[in-house]
């Protein structure tokens, strides 16, 4: 059973503890708004009115036996810097801090910060380029590497995977199909529940609705693009 | 050549401006702050002080002739409701507006946001897997898919995929092969450049050193984990 401490339950903060909840963290969060306290107080595991920039709090608290804590604090870097070197000054074996920007994020790696994130950034990235391809939703991977939906081509339904040969001839890999399987719903309604393939083996056939979830380049998402 | 308008300087709306100007966007910056103005005034292609809230001046501005808006002022929900609605009374085809809550993401789709986004509750789903299962890198990819990284286990080492039949056996998918390429640097040493060869074939043989970079079911990360 992992423990995490939250430093501040800004929109950030709030959304990493409820997921590390989620998964079954032990949470404890540390707030110094008390209606930001009162309004999360049900929801994590331990949530405690305090300023983390008071040692003594932390250590009362026991945040020196967390397996990791989360500073996503915002607006003042000072602040945020203070609370990161506290933490380690306690010995959090893992610290991951939300930056305000590429110097502040230096200035926390170079006191000790374990982990320096951009939230917004990285969403950016993710999202500007669902803006430049609508419809493909694009999600980097690794550098080179995107995962891509796309609508089954006309020409491709109806062939199995193994034929198409989609490794081969377009340097892509299928991890998944997303199918639209009919079913009654309880208002006894024609519906569609989507089901998801994955992995697809040689012998899956593609249908009509069929989306392919792809890893490939981004050159071969162009070359999707053209085919559909 | 797409163009887009980008309402609010915040960090993820200079974010996701900049990773659009990056791809061959062309950006319109539209922020009420003159100090952001002139922070951001030489990096897109056109950045503009003004209130968004005024339709005479996002008509003068020509917003109603990009193809997507994105909308990320924080703080004030009412302000961002009502830009949301002088944007689709002018005809922008996409409005993206980054949401303070729930509720406030509600209302945004009520009154005709075509997308609406949480970017802190985005990465802080990416960022918790790190803080609950560092090294592995775990990325959800789709309902119950998931891709992650792990070193390749020993008794992997010297086989190829084909005879290691990971999507028989395993049921996943190896999608890319991470591994450290000895080199001479700059400085005349050996030095180590990563790269990434994807998609792995039937005959691509691990060596020992390598990461293989795999998308598969949340149990399945379990059974990788105890081969490692
Ligand atoms: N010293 C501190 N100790 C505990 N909590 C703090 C401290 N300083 C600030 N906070 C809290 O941290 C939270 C996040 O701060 P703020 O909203 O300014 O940041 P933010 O970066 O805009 O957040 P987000 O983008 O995640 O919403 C707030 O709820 C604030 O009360
Ligand atoms: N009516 C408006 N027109 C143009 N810009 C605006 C308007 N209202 C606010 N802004 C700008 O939007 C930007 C983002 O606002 P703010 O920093 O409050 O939001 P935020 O949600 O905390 O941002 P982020 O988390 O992306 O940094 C600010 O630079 C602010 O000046």
């Amino acid at each position: 059973m992992k423990s995490f401490a939250i430093i501040g339950l800004g929109r950030f903060g709030s959304a990493i503890a409820r997921d590390l909840e989620q998964e079954g963290g032990e949470v404890i969060a540390i707030e110094k708004d008390p209606d930001k306290v009162r309004a999360y107080e049900n929801e994590f595991t331990s949530v405690v009115e305090a300023d983390s920039t008071d040692i003594e709090a932390l250590k009362d608290l026991g945040v020196s036996d967390v397996d990791a804590a989360v500073v996503s604090i915002g607006g003042n870097m000072g602040e945020s810097i203070l609370i990161t070197l506290l933490l380690k000054e306690i010995e959090v074996p893992l610290v991951m801090v939300k930056a305000v920007d590429e110097l502040h994020g230096k200035v926390l790696k170079k006191i000790g910060a374990n982990n320096v994130v951009f939230p917004e950034k990285d969403s950016a990235e993710v999202l500007s380029k669902r803006l430049l391809w609508p419809g493909y939703n694009e999600l980097p991977l690794a550098p080179g590497l995107f995962m891509v939906e796309i609508n089954a081509p006309q020409k491709f339904i109806g062939k199995n995977l193994g034929t198409l040969q989609i490794r081969k001839k377009y340097n892509s890999n299928v991890i998944a199909i997303k199918r639209k399987k009919p079913i009654i719903n309880d208002d006894n309604q024609t519906d569609y529940e989507q089901i998801i393939i994955a992995p697809p083996t040689a012998e899956t056939k593609l249908k009509g609705g069929d989306a392919m979830i792809l890893v490939c380049s981004q050159e071969k998402i162009e070359t999707f693009r053209e085919l559909s």
